[in-house]
């Protein structure tokens, strides 16, 4: 999980920069 | 299914699929086509080529790394938004995004390509292959222009575009994934749907055809892409552990 510590981050979070 | 013949899928049901993708990759594609017909098509300037030309290579590779970092993003956001796709287990969404996000920046490029000039939005303008020379990777790049132009050449709909970065993302054959089955039945289904949808607009037969060599086209490219980051990495192992964003890092193990 470390290893993919940001994409685990963007895949968990209902905002993204898409919706920023 | 068992992973041998094709699920059965309604009308209805492929319909569906068509509209969730179709709206998943229009509410990500980063530039909607109106404003890429608002950016008016502007070429970079002899001047501001040879800027580019004249940067530091390991400044080149950076801003690059950026450019396709942000694109990537937007990618995860698409694969967030499809049909089944955050169902599968954590691993599998990891392993599908790591092989697949960069492939579907290479089939999103068509939609920012100017055939005609050979140039890609990039940066604010539209820029050439040359611009891209600082980069020294002039056999990768010549790659990636001559596959958006072939890509551009098929002149997909948006929808046709949808499910094909869809049915790219969604690859069964990709290793080490946990459920394989599953990704396989949710990739069968979408490619079903890129079918319907083909029949519906009316395409000519070859057309698939096309779409399935372009898969391997992909898979060349990005694995030339990391082949050209660990040439990179081995002479400037700092500048990439320091400056270039950490998803990218992530992503193609640097």
């Amino acid at each position: 999980k470390e290893k993919h510590k940001i994409l685990h981050q963007l895949l968990q979070n209902s905002t993204s920069p898409v919706d920023l | 299914s068992n992973g041998d013949s094709p699920p059965t899928v309604s009308m209805a049901e492929l319909d569906h699929l068509v509209q969730i993708i179709s709206k998943s990759h229009l509410e990500t594609c980063q530039y909607l086509r109106e404003e890429l017909q608002q950016m008016s098509w502007q070429n970079f300037l002899q001047d501001e080529v040879e800027r580019y030309q004249s940067k530091p290579r390991e400044v080149m590779w950076q801003l690059c790394a950026v450019k396709i970092t942000e694109a990537i993003q937007y990618v995860v956001e698409f694969a967030k938004r499809i049909d089944g796709f955050m169902d599968l287990c954590q691993n599998d969404q990891i392993v599908l995004l790591k092989a697949g996000s960069l492939e579907v920046v290479f089939v999103r490029m068509c939609r920012v390509f100017d055939s005609q000039n050979n140039t890609v939005y990039f940066d604010g303008k539209f820029a050439g292959p040359d611009v891209f020379k600082a980069l020294g990777c002039d056999d990768l790049i010549t790659s990636v222009f001559d596959f958006a132009k072939s890509m551009c050449s098929l002149h997909l709909t948006e929808d046709e575009l949808a499910l094909f970065s869809a049915f790219v993302l969604l690859s069964a054959d990709r290793s080490w994934l946990q459920e394989k089955l599953q990704v396989e039945k949710l990739q069968q289904k979408i490619q079903l749907a890129l079918q319907h949808v083909l029949q519906k607009n009316q395409r000519e037969d070859g057309v698939l055809n096309k779409l399935r060599c372009k898969v391997s086209a992909l898979r060349s490219l990005c694995s030339r892409h990391t082949e050209k980051l660990s040439a990179f990495r081995a002479i400037y192992p700092d500048i990439v552990r320091t400056h270039f964003p950490p998803l990218y890092k992530e992503l193609f193990g640097a």
